[in-house]
């Protein structure tokens, strides 16, 4: 549904791409190298081989006729920062770009980025955060809140009891989102009687739902 | 409280490095190149230049003392497989290894990566997310539910009101799962009057969050 420009057809590129056309939107892919715009020709609208420092090709191929473009190279800083530059020139609204480093990522936003992503170093600090804490990759971190949410099995103390009599929320601090009892999903309330395999979705602090998960 | 050896210190190698060591954990970072070294030297509790493909070398700086490993080299295909190898003859149980596609994944399972991670592949397909709903910046989704929790600004037509009169999880197919009033972060009651400024924290289905979140 949206029209998006995709300069940069490495690993992160690609994987961008793949996404973006599955989510329904006219993907342009551009990258300098033969080989990188064959590999995803079949996947996006328009697979063009061309230098997105160059202001003609990308005039070319409808540049700016995009809403949304992602700066996806990689190694090479320069072209990343002249091909974003050439972009905003274009009139595109809605410039990511791709940083190596925070100098970089200064530099792209200086110029217009609109947003920096910085991808390995996002991917190195969450697989931290998995390792240290395994329970992690069950419960999701609400943004900008202390809260995890996540599934959790009823300890054996809940069994045959109602969510009032456990006074839930009190005595773990936690609040119970939803249930799945035998794959129907349903919210249940004060006077449903937990049972055993029952799976329970709950929202609380960290450190309460540790202590619960640890295996 | 782990110990960790970090191969290959890319931006990706290096992040994670980073991460570990503000969990607390003791981190031994090897990578081919001094500069990368160099880099990461101040950072990490042992930094040594050598080549993860040889043996040796891995037992001198202690590779056998770690709990868990992970092969962050990107590029270098090769190196990648055999130093995971090595690092499973060496006994290290949980062995976490980077990949560059899908058959270099199933050569690193095969060997014995516990886990296999893709960094470029991951954050393209989650910035493609982010592109297509921009409200999933503010919402995080429930890993194995189709559930998404995110933080709201209340209705007009809620302010003055309790969340009984409002019949909240009938009325919005929203649960509340706290409230934010001045910075004082509380879990409302039946009787709890919403204000405006408040920010409610809720858990839905993705069409229901969404109506309200378009802005
Ligand atoms: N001037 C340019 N014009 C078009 N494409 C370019 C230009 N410079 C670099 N690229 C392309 O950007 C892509 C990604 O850059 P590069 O390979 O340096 O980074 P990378 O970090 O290895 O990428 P990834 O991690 O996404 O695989 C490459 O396919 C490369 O051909
Ligand atoms: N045999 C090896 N022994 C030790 N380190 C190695 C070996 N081969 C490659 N490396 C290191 O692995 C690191 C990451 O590999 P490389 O630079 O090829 O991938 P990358 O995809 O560009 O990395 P990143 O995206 O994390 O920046 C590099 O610092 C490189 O020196």
């Amino acid at each position: 549904n949206k029209v998006i420009l995709v300069v940069g057809l490495g690993r992160f590129g690609q994987a961008l791409c793949k996404s973006l056309v599955e989510q329904k939107n006219q993907v342009i892919a551009i990258d300098r190298s033969r080989q990188h715009v064959e590999e995803i020709a079949t996947v996006v609208d328009i697979a063009i081989q061309a230098d997105a420092t160059d202001m003609e090709a990308l005039l070319k191929v409808g540049a700016k006729e995009a809403e949304i473009a992602i700066v996806a190279i990689g190694g090479n800083i320069e072209a990343s920062i002249l091909a974003t530059s050439i972009l905003k020139d274009l009139g595109i609204q809605n410039v990511i770009a791709r940083a190596q480093n925070a100098i970089h990522a200064r530099v792209l936003a200086r110029i217009g980025a609109s947003r920096v992503v910085f991808p390995e170093k996002d991917m190195g600090e969450r697989l931290a955060m998995l390792l240290v804490n395994p329970w992690m990759s069950h419960f999701a971190q609400l943004p900008g809140s202390p809260f995890h949410v996540g599934e959790i099995r009823p300890l054996p103390e809940m069994e045959g009891k109602t969510l009032a009599e456990l006074d839930f929320r009190t005595q773990y601090n936690a609040v119970v989102l939803n249930m799945n009892r035998s794959g129907e999903r349903f919210i249940p309330r004060a006077d449903t009687v937990i049972e055993a395999g029952d799976r329970i979705l709950v929202a609380g602090l960290k450190e309460d739902l540790e202590t619960w998960v640890v295996e």
